[in-house]
């Protein structure tokens, strides 16, 4: 399970937080405008999080997270 | 299997509940304003509550928390 | 296997039945309107049961409870 | 594997029968109207009964226990 | 794999036949009409008998045992 | 992977050929008209058998044994 | 994986090869008329041969042996 | 995995090629009209060759050898 | 899980992240224009990130980083 | 995963690749005009070459080699 | 998972870049016009490159490498 997250604006974070017990935030990978990112889940990974002006491709759709 | 999460609003919270004889609250991560969230199952999650404004992506489609 | 149950009044339930010899109510989570649950088979539930104003949504399409 | 049954009329069973050489049951789960439930399969349940109105959703398609 | 058999007249009979190299009725469970049964191959099960009117949903469609 | 087999009229015969370096009939059921009959393949019964007036239905679709 | 044989003819057979490094005839079943067949490639039988004028029902389609 | 030929004349040869770091052919199987040969890849053969006017089914599709 | 790159200009980069607690760069992949890259996940890259002008092939569909 | 090709011209050849850190040709296959070939990859052939005038079916459809 | 590359021109090259902690070309394969190749990824090829005019199939589609 992957999915994609193309940035439309700069300054758009993907976050990792922590597999396991407790739940923190492990990474924030910083996206510059049209910049394209491909992450999976991983034995580290077991939620994520995007903040900022982005499209999200999931396998259910295309998400754009400031819609309406 | 994980699903994705919009929030609508700020202070949208989703809720991770235990794997195991017992259930109860692990986590319970706070969104802002079109904040998006990927969340998979996991060894210590097994159900997960969302409270709050927001669109909520399943194998089921698309649910949107306050229709109607 | 998951399941996404929506409240539409405040007082749903959702039952978690035990999985082994004997059945009986192991959790009972309360949900108030609006609020969305979703939940798996696990090494403790085989069978759920769900009380009160709600959709839920099935492989099988989307049920809801008051139909008729 | 799991279907869904939505108790149409007070007093359905939902009866589970053993897995192995013997045949028995093993539970009855009594539903009031609007009630509905969710069974697997399990490693005590190879075969389910239903009695009463009901709406069984099986991978088959809409089942009414009472059409015609 | 299961399958599903919902009985149109009482005294419906399903028969489940032993798997391995001898091949004889294990069980027979009497259904009265409107009474549903779900039941799946197991260990013990390699083989399945239906005596009466009934209809009979499996992967190949819904079988009407009395038709035409 | 199972078949099923609906008898047009009494005497049709569902016969079971053994698995392994030889291949012999290890089992006939006689099936009696509108019985219906469903079958798998096992660790003892590698191909089968259908002899007299019956519809049988497989994967390849439905198959009326004395068509045309 | 199974493929299905009904014989047009009486004297149809379906023979087995063997599998390994030697390959030659373990079995050869025949059909009369109107009979089916139904056979899996097995431990013994990695490719099999059909004489006679027969119907063979496989995931490529149906296939008749005399067409045109 | 398996394929199957018609032969559309006399003298159709299906040949197997050895699975290894050697390739040679191990078997040569003759096919009169109108036969049709059901094969799989096994531990021994990894590629076949078809010499002759004859008809191909495979999950390409059907390939007829002297098309054009 | 594989994906598809093909560069629209000179200098585009292809940048894998590291699989494990830790998230860097362990690898940026030159493309000039009208190069093809395909690019699996591995045991060392369970994070991708694209720059410059590019089309991107995914299961979710085509990107191209620069649209609007 | 195996695919197919038909030789439109005498001396067609399918060239197997070794598997491992090493790449060289390890056979060369020779294809008369109409001959068909199936061929998989395994554990000694990764990657294949096809010199000459042929139609190659594979999983992406069909390719004529000397197109346009 | 495979995928097919049809060289446009004389002098294409599918490289190989190595699986593992490093990243470099293991091996180029050049390629005349018309020549179709079939790679695999494998334990030691974790990603390829394409250079020159060359239509490539992969899962996501028919790639030209010089359109437009
Ligand atoms: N640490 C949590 C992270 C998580 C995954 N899914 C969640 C859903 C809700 C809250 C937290 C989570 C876990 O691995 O289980
Ligand atoms: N602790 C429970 C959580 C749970 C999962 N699915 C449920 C359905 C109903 C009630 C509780 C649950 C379990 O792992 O089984
Ligand atoms: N304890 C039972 C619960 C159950 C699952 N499916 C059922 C169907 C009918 C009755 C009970 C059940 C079991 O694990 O098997
Ligand atoms: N005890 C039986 C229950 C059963 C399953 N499927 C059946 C079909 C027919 C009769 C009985 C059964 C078994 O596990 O096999
Ligand atoms: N005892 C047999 C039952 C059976 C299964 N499929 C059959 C088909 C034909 C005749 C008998 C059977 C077996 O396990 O194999
Ligand atoms: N004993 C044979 C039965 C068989 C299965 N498929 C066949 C096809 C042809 C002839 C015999 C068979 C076997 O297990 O292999
Ligand atoms: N003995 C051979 C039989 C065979 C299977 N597929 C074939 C294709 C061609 C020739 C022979 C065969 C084997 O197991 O491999
Ligand atoms: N002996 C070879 C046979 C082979 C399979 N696929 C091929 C493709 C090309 C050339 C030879 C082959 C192998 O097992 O690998
Ligand atoms: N090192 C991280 C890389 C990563 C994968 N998916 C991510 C999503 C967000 C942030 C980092 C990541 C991991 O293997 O888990
Ligand atoms: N020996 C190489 C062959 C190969 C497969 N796919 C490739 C792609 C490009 C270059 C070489 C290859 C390997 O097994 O990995
Ligand atoms: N050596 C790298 C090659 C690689 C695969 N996918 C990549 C994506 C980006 C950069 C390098 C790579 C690895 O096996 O992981």
């Amino acid at each position: 399970d992957y999915f994609v997250i193309r940035a439309l604006e700069n300054g758009v974070q993907l976050i990792g937080l922590t597999r396991g017990q407790e739940t923190r935030f492990h990474h924030a990978e910083k996206l510059d405008k049209d910049e394209v990112m491909i992450a999976q889940f991983t034995e580290h990974t077991s939620a994520m999080k995007i903040r900022g002006k982005a499209v999200v491709y999931t396998k259910f759709g295309v998400i754009n997270t400031t819609e309406r």
